[in-house]
C-alpha cells in the first residue's frame, strides 16, 4: 500500500499549479525514498524533473515500488477542491488502477475524498549527467519571473549573458531592444533578495521565453531561483520546496544553425 | 538564424 500524507495541501497545489501547463501527464514513481517526477513536455525542448523526499511528508508509507501514471490535469481539478490549510493524503493500493487523494479540514468536520482513475504510460526515463556548470545564478524567483515576461514581449528568444561582472538578458525584435543587466550583490541583509553568481567560465546562450515563462510558474513554491548554465547544453531552472524537495527545469537552448 | 534543439540530443533514454 502507498500512502502519503502533508498537513497542508498548499505545496502540493503549487507544485500541480508549476507543471500542469507544462506536462499533460506524468508518472509519479513512488518509493520509501520518496515520489519522483521525470517527463518532458509535448515538444521534447524541456524537461521537468520534481524530486519530493518521504521524510519531507508527515507521514510516508510505500510498501512496494509504485509507479502512477497521473493525468496532470485533472490531479490539478481534485486539488483545486482542497483548501490550503487542509490536510492532503494520498492513497493506492500496490497493483491499483486508481488513486485517491482525501482532504481533511483543520477543524476535523470535512472529509473529502477524490477517486481517479491511473493512466499506463510508458514514458521512457531520460539519464541526466552530473554536470559541473560554467555559471550558476542564485536570485529573487520573482525577479526572474519578472524579467522572463517582460522580455517575452520583446523576442521569442532570451539571449542570457553570463559574466564575473553579473548576468544579462537580452531580447530584441520589431518593437526593439531589451537588455537586464543583474550585478552580483554583496551586502544583502535578507539571503532570499541576494544576486549570487559562481562563474567558471563566461556563458552566452539563447533560450524560448515560451518555456522560461513556463518555469516561472513554479515562482510561488521558493524565494530563491536557481540557474545554471554551461555552453551548448540545457539550462535549469531549479526551485527548491521547503523541507520536501524540488523542482528542476531543463531547457534545449537554440543555438546558431 | 537559430535552431530550437531538442532535451533527447543531450540526455540518453537509461
Amino acid at each position: 500500500m502507498f500512502e502519503a500524507r502533508l498537513n497542508n495541501a498548499t505545496t502540493l497545489k503549487k507544485i500541480l499549479d508549476a507543471i500542469k501547463d507544462l506536462l499533460n501527464e506524468g508518472t509519479f514513481d513512488c518509493s520509501d525514498s520518496g515520489i519522483q517526477l521525470q517527463a518532458m513536455d509535448n515538444s521534447h525542448v524541456s524537461l521537468v524533473s520534481l524530486t519530493l523526499r518521504s521524510d519531507g511528508f508527515d507521514k510516508f508509507r510505500c510498501d512496494r515500488n509504485l509507479s502512477m501514471g497521473m493525468n496532470l490535469g485533472s490531479m490539478a481539478k481534485i486539488l483545486k477542491c482542497a483548501n490550503n490549510d487542509d490536510t492532503v493524503t494520498i492513497k493506492a493500493q500496490d497493483n491499483a488502477d486508481t488513486v485517491t487523494f482525501m482532504f481533511e479540514s483543520q477543524n476535523q468536520e470535512k472529509v473529502s475524498d477524490y477517486e481517479m482513475k491511473l493512466m499506463n504510460l510508458d514514458q521512457e526515463h531520460l539519464g541526466i549527467p552530473e554536470t559541473d556548470y560554467s555559471c550558476v545564478v542564485r536570485m529573487p524567483a520573482m525577479e526572474f519571473a519578472r524579467i522572463c515576461r517582460d522580455l517575452a514581449q520583446f523576442s521569442e528568444s532570451v539571449v542570457i549573458c553570463c559574466t564575473k561582472e553579473g548576468v544579462k538578458f537580452s531580447a530584441s525584435g520589431d518593437v526593439g531592444s531589451a537588455n537586464v543587466k543583474l550585478a552580483q550583490t554583496f551586502n544583502v541583509d535578507k539571503e532570499e533578495e541576494a544576486i549570487v553568481i559562481e562563474m567558471q567560465e563566461p556563458v552566452v546562450l539563447t533560450f524560448a521565453c515560451r518555456y522560461l515563462n513556463a518555469f516561472t510558474k513554479a515562482t510561488p513554491l521558493s524565494n530563491q531561483v536557481q540557474l545554471s548554465m554551461s555552453a551548448d547544453v540545457p539550462l535549469v531552472v531549479e526551485y527548491r520546496i521547503a523541507e520536501l524537495g524540488h523542482i528542476r527545469y531543463y531547457l534545449a537552448p537554440k543555438i546558431e544553425d | 538564424t537559430v535552431k530550437q534543439t531538442k532535451i533527447g540530443s543531450f540526455f540518453e533514454k537509461e
